[in-house]
């Protein structure tokens, strides 16, 4: 799971 | 990923290619606002300051350096290369109108104090106004080439197709980034003018001209 402070987008 | 995200991402990208090809085959930058580049390699330098911080995908860390590298080349290619093409004199809009409250605003509004996430939350609402300096300059001459008007709809849909995936995510995954979303939203607003003269005039094969 991508943690929310990780932005995944660009 | 979803096919919405992968859409806007690929029309981003066709948008930084189209402006590249464009300055390169006519030799020129005639009719493109330095100012909005710069303003752009600025969004994408403090969002992926994280490439050295987190690892996401080979996708992301790859798709996070071509738009760095490209954003960098296009302003080498306007202000060094074809400086003498470049148009000054109408690309008058004072940028730091912009860059001073995205300033504040990502001081005041943040989902954390930190470097990072202030600076990304900076580059969030900087991309959201960083096309003005580029619409400015074609509301001032009055018209823009059918290359350039191919350039901001890939650029405007691009934060369009965003709103989409978000919209996906937050029914499919429950996520949601409230400060991209309401920056995405008015970003796309800001286009919305440009969009209805590119389908009513561009499309039908007549140049972009403003109805003076």
């Amino acid at each position: 799971k991508v943690d929310p402070e990780d932005h995944d987008e660009l | 990923m979803n096919l919405f995200r992968l859409a806007g991402d690929l029309s981003h990208l066709l948008a930084i290619i189209i402006l590249l090809i464009k300055i390169w085959k006519t030799r020129s930058c005639a009719g493109l606002s330095g100012k909005s580049q710069i303003l752009f390699a600025l969004v994408y330098i403090t969002r992926y300051l994280d490439l050295v911080t987190t690892y996401i995908s080979l996708y992301n860390s790859f798709m996070k350096v071509i738009f760095i590298s490209t954003s960098l080349a296009t302003i080498y290619l306007m202000y060094s290369k074809f400086r003498a093409t470049y148009d000054k004199n109408h690309d008058s809009f004072r940028i730091e109108f912009l860059i001073i409250p995205c300033v504040i605003l990502s001081l005041v509004i943040n989902s954390n104090f930190t470097v990072l996430e202030v600076l990304w939350t900076f580059s969030i609402y900087l991309e959201s106004v960083a096309i003005l300096p580029q619409l400015f300059l074609v509301s001032k001459t009055g018209e823009a080439e059918s290359i350039t008007s191919h350039y901001l709809f890939a650029l405007g849909s691009y934060r369009a197709l965003y709103i989409l995936n978000w919209i996906y995510r937050y029914y499919a995954e429950g996520h949601y980034e409230l400060i991209a979303i309401f920056a995405g939203c008015v970003q796309t607003i800001l286009y919305c003018d440009f969009f209805y003269l590119y389908v009513t005039k561009v499309l039908k094969g007549k140049k972009l001209q403003l109805p003076a």
